[in-house]
């Protein structure tokens, strides 16, 4: 499976809808500091179902929609959606979620209320799925994909019983 | 299971120490267990050499040359747990310009497999790129994203 | 004693504040007690607002947002215990063009009363220095220092 | 007092005496990973009485000492001198060590046997002399004057209470 592109509607810096292709072999996101570069970053961790507000540099996991600037107000949801292609083995995508031309979308949804939204192919679905859905695909296991700015710093300063645990997780 | 960590720690060493030799151009290193006796509680301690260098234990290497080793042990983590995608958020900051060649030669070569997403302000990083997205924020705390090139 | 913490954290927050405003180019900062009735005892918080940006903790910033704030911190603690020199090693790695710019600019203004020493791989920040050093290792393991420019 | 020159003799990856004059407004130091800039940093740091083995990232203390490679046999000793300049006041100085020219020089050595020596104006000096100069000088408080590479990434993420031991030392 490739992924194919992001949309990303309310989520951090993001306040108004934004598009990426992403289906290139390398794909280069730059900018200035603060632009949101790693924002991009933090909205593909969450849309694949990242629960820990840490990781999303996030007091809590309202902080992630976008919060308002001295001339925009705050804005009430936040919502990412992955698109996702050449979906060969549809065996993992259950019938109630059928996918057209071998594309899947996978869509988070989160108000202010702290009520979240979860979406396969834009029909309501649980956590439960979007999990089991990303098992059939290799993206389960995004830990390993992402690797966040600073993490390249610290993950050798680490202790001896750290780098044991790196290992163990991916055991 | 004890089997299945040395199994995992094995399988891990062996892609960490190919791409180590591709980073570097050369030299060697490993990641050893404190105690092989204890299979179950061990912790891991990782030693380097660089081309021409001594072997040494890895906290004693410059910045750059960590960040090399990190990465190389990162990336051989995920090789054995491969997705379609890698995202990478600037870790080619403390890397100079002859490393970050060998950076770019290796996307090259695990390309095939695997789509990158590298987030970057390096101009080297930025050319082996396909796709290039600008994002900018000319409204202060609002981003906007421009596509700057396509191949 | 107390009385002298609270005289070298509101030195040091003067500093800070001051030092922030040049490097972000506007703005405001803040170094605050977590507890203003415990001063024995209590934590320290930081809050940052970039230009046009919301007030915020600084851990919610950006990487190199928060490496800006981080020098404007360390060079504060500086001004209140200064020395003849100061050595910076690599601080400009995760800031953009423009960034460098306003670092450069204030060691500048720094530089009247203080030797600065700067470690760097950044092309803008070597413009700015009267004497430039290259370390180079032909021979590995060797170090030999060239010098480049003189002024 | 102005910093005027450094020299480095057998300290880390420097096996061959190195000059650097630093008395500069703003001196650079470049060139490629791993070839010895932070080690420069490192000899600064030592010659200025820095005791840490894990500041001038070594494991011991005679790591040092340049350690030899493949082609070229380890050092038995490694020394440092850096030179001051404009010594103005004089008062620090005690006569033991008369100054010329305005100019007093410090110097460290390690033996591989783990004995050390000091020195002021190029004569023999105990470490204490070493401070007590420093201390008339403003040197003394040169942990504040090093930031080593690395620290500006981890400074911020401290907590709280690592913070306050910032301005506590300071203070
Ligand atoms: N919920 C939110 N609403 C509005 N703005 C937000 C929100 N969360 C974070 N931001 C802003 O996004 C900015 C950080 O963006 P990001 O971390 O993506 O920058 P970056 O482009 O990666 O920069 P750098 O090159 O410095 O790493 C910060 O200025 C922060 O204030
Ligand atoms: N005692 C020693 N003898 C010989 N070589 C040493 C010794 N101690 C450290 N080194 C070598 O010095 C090198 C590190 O140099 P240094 O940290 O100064 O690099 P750098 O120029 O700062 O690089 P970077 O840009 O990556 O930060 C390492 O390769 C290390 O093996
Ligand atoms: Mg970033
Ligand atoms: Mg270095």
């Amino acid at each position: 499976h490739r992924i194919d592109r992001l949309e990303i509607y309310g989520f951090k810096s993001f306040c108004e809808k934004t598009d990426i292709v992403l289906n290139g072999e390398v794909t280069a996101i730059v900018g200035p500091n603060g632009c949101g570069k790693s924002n991009v970053a933090d909205a593909i961790n969450w849309v694949l179902g990242e629960q820990s507000t840490k990781t999303l540099r996030a007091g809590r996991m309202e902080d992630v929609i976008f919060n308002g600037t001295q001339k925009r107000k705050a804005l009430g949801v936040a919502e990412v959606t992955l698109t996702l292609r050449e979906f060969a083995n549809g065996a993992s995508l259950p019938a109630d979620f059928p996918s057209e031309n071998g594309e899947v979308t996978v869509s988070r949804r989160l108000y202010r209320s702290g009520e979240s939204e979860y979406f396969l192919n834009q029909r309501r679905c649980r956590l439960k799925d979007v999990y089991e859905f990303f098992e059939g695909t290799g993206l389960g296991s995004t830990s390993y994909a992402l690797i966040e700015q600073g993490r390249i710093e610290v993950i050798l300063g680490s202790k001896p019983q750290d780098r044991r645990a790196l290992i163990e997780e991916a055991a | 299971s004890t089997e299945q960590f040395k199994e995992t720690f094995d399988a891990i060493n062996q892609n960490f120490k190919e791409l180590f030799t591709l980073l570097f151009g050369g030299g060697q290193c490993e990641m050893r267990l404190l105690d092989e006796t204890d299979l179950l509680e061990s912790g891991i301690e990782i030693i380097a050499q660089p081309p021409g260098k001594r072997l040494q234990n890895v906290m004693l290497l410059s910045g750059g040359e960590k960040a090399l080793v990190a990465l190389a042990l990162l990336l051989g983590i995920f090789k054995f747990r491969p997705s379609p995608f890698c995202l990478l958020d600037e870790v080619d900051a403390p890397l100079d310009d002859a490393n970050v060649s060998r950076f770019t030669r290796l996307l090259g070569v695990m390309g095939k497999n695997t789509q990158f997403i590298l987030i970057t302000h390096n101009k080297k990083t930025m050319e082996v790129a396909q796709y290039l997205y600008g994002v900018t924020m000319q409204e202060a705390g609002v981003s906007k994203i421009v596509s700057v090139k396509f191949e």
